[in-house]
């Protein structure tokens, strides 16, 4: 563990808090993109497989169920619970049907782990995880983009969720320099640059908000 | 041992 990595996790731990707090506080969706939750859910529960398989630390295992029970809740919390239910507005958060995601990250994680001779199911689905991740935000900000004013909390649950992964890149880099036995996965690190890349208009119209301060709208 | 790359993390 080090800092970098340490500090994404905090980074996404805030963001699901400040996510909770904002549907909470707002008592409704609007804003909120479901089909991110739900594709970040596929992507804790492809991902966290080895929880059965190989216990790494308590931190590790109480992380992954936290991720999966936290987003399983919001899920939950948008689609069955009043009064966000029936203020789920579906036709607000069209972009991007799940499978048009879901179906190339498959067939991209097939080929890899075919390339890598890896065909364990587990490392297909974990190799299918790291793809699916990077799409993940795509709906979120498509949903901010068809709002164009971001409100306050949303703006904080984006903006940790982007710098979650962008810390995770330094991590990467200090485990390679610091760490002798690290073997190195191309396919996380192209991922996370994707993932990370896709927020970086947004980190300049947050960060640019919050220095001037008024509201954070985004361009059409 | 060789840490896993990165299965190791979330």
């Amino acid at each position: 563990m080090n800092i970098f990595r340490f500090a994404g996790d905090m980074s996404h731990v805030v963001s699901i808090l400040v996510l909770l707090l904002r549907l909470r506080s707002s008592k409704s969706a609007v804003g909120i993109s479901l089909k991110t939750q739900e594709l970040f859910l596929i992507v804790f529960v492809t991902r966290y497989l080895d929880l059965f398989t190989t216990f790494y630390s308590l931190y590790n295992s109480f992380m992954k169920v936290a991720y999966i029970a936290s987003t399983t809740y919001i899920i939950w919390m948008i689609r069955f619970q009043e009064p966000y239910k029936s203020k789920y507005d579906a036709s607000q958060d069209s972009f991007l049907h799940i499978k048009f995601a879901v179906a190339p990250c498959a067939g991209l994680a097939l080929f890899a782990c075919l390339v890598k001779g890896e065909l364990s199911p587990i490392d297909i689905l974990w190799t299918f995880s790291i793809f699916l991740e990077a799409l993940a935000i795509v709906p979120q900000l498509f949903v901010l983009q068809r709002y164009r004013e971001v409100e306050n909390l949303t703006g904080h649950y984006v903006f940790f969720l982007g710098a979650y992964r962008g810390l995770y890149i330094l991590n990467w880099v200090y485990r390679s320099y610091y760490e002798q036995f690290y073997r190195h996965n191309w396919l996380v690190y192209v991922s996370g640059a994707v993932q990370t890349a896709l927020y970086v208009d947004f980190f300049y119209y947050y960060v640019v908000s919050k220095y001037y301060g008024g509201k954070l709208t985004l361009p059409t | 041992g060789a840490a896993a790359a990165a299965k190791d993390e979330l």
